[in-house]
């Protein structure tokens, strides 16, 4: 009963989804060195890579404003991060932040996230 | 997350995945959405990867982030990663990388990027996933071209804790979520028991795009964690991402 009200339901009528939720697709050429290859893509949707990242670093001084020491992390030890990554990926996330215009350590904040929200 | 893999009575495989992310991190109490979700929604796209003029693997992923949550490889295989959650979780491993204390270890998907862009068979694959080093234990759902190519490889940080195979259960297809699939499920997040009566209720007959569509369309593997669903064929490259949405139109959506 409790499913039901919630709604729980094996569906059958959900295809085809409607054309505007089909995701955008882009090309990256890897031939390009990784330093160039995001820099077409990324420039579209650097407000959103901001407006994200942003949101990031405020939640964590949300949680406690004793975790100002991570957000210190971020500018002071995260963009040399970027070097000790295997190759072409510390190269990529440079590129990323050159074309977006965001601190080096803030990509490199944002491609670690997933590994981090494990705990 | 919730990921499925399922063959068909000819032994065609067909790969799903939805991705939920953002949940606990900032609650939306006027328009009842998780905000880190709704704030990736905008950043989703599909990247063809090209090499010598050739598309030589496709993933979904949040723009900007250069590692691979979903992805194909077309005629090797396809892929998805689920979270795993633990107490000894990836801050561990990202400590003893930053320090130097050990940086002989995978980040969960550029592993996946470094198959997508490297192997060149399931097998290969599989093994690497199941072997190498990680800085944080996830799941991983791989799907073959091939009849019987389907894995779940449930990885802690040094090595496979489980590997299941398609066909070990004697069902034609897999499932998995964010809990250990040998394991009970939690009562406050069991998206594995309804996956797998919807799944069977489809039936052996339909692994077909639509009906893996419709499987992760229905709640409770869309919640208001769901960002997208991916639909993969590995045989053929076919490759379709949507966004999804789980709204209280009806029924109240959970939130995760």
């Amino acid at each position: 009963d409790v499913a039901q009200q919630i709604g729980e339901q094996c569906l059958n009528d959900q295809w085809p989804p409607k054309p505007d939720r089909v995701l955008p697709t882009y090309i990256v050429n890897l031939d390009v060195p990784p330093i160039e290859r995001w820099k077409d893509v990324i420039v579209t949707y650097k407000n959103e890579l901001s407006d994200l990242i942003a949101y990031l670093k405020t939640f964590i001084i949300e949680i406690s404003p004793e975790l100002q020491f991570l957000i210190n992390l971020i500018d002071t030890k995260l963009p040399a991060m970027a070097d000790t990554l295997p190759t072409p990926y510390g190269d990529e996330m440079k590129g990323i932040s050159q074309a977006s215009g965001l601190p080096l350590g803030e990509i490199v904040l944002y491609n670690i996230f997933y590994e981090i929200s494990s705990l | 997350c919730t990921s499925v893999v399922g063959q068909d009575q000819y032994g065609n495989i067909l790969h799903g995945r939805n991705l939920d992310f953002g949940g606990a991190m900032g609650w939306d109490k006027i328009n009842h959405t998780w905000t880190l979700t709704e704030k990736l929604r905008p950043l989703m796209v599909q990247i063809n990867y090209t090499q010598n003029g050739q598309v030589l693997f496709k993933t979904t992923t949040f723009l900007g982030y250069i590692g691979s949550l979903t992805g194909i490889k077309p005629g090797v295989f396809s892929i998805s990663i689920n979270e795993r959650n633990s107490l000894k979780g990836g801050y561990i491993g990202l400590i003893e990388w930053i320090f130097n204390i050990n940086r002989n270890q995978s980040f969960i998907t550029l592993a996946i990027r470094d198959m997508l862009t490297k192997s060149e068979s399931y097998d290969q694959t599989v093994k690497y996933l199941a072997e190498v080093s990680l800085l944080a234990p996830c799941y991983y759902i791989v799907a073959g071209p091939k009849a019987g190519q389907g894995v779940i490889i449930t990885r802690s940080r040094n090595g496979p804790d489980d590997i299941k195979p398609l066909g070990r259960d004697n069902l034609w297809f897999i499932a998995q979520t964010n809990y250990d699939n040998w394991k009970k499920q939690p009562i406050f997040d069991d998206r594995l028991t309804p996956c797998i009566k919807c799944m069977q209720a489809k039936g052996k007959n339909q692994v077909t795009f639509e009906s893996l569509f419709n499987v992760l369309s229905s709640r409770p593997m869309l919640n208001k964690e769901t960002v997208y669903t991916s639909l993969m064929e590995p045989a053929t490259g076919r490759f379709e991402s949507y966004w999804q949405y789980c709204r209280d139109e009806d029924a109240p959506c959970r939130p995760w």
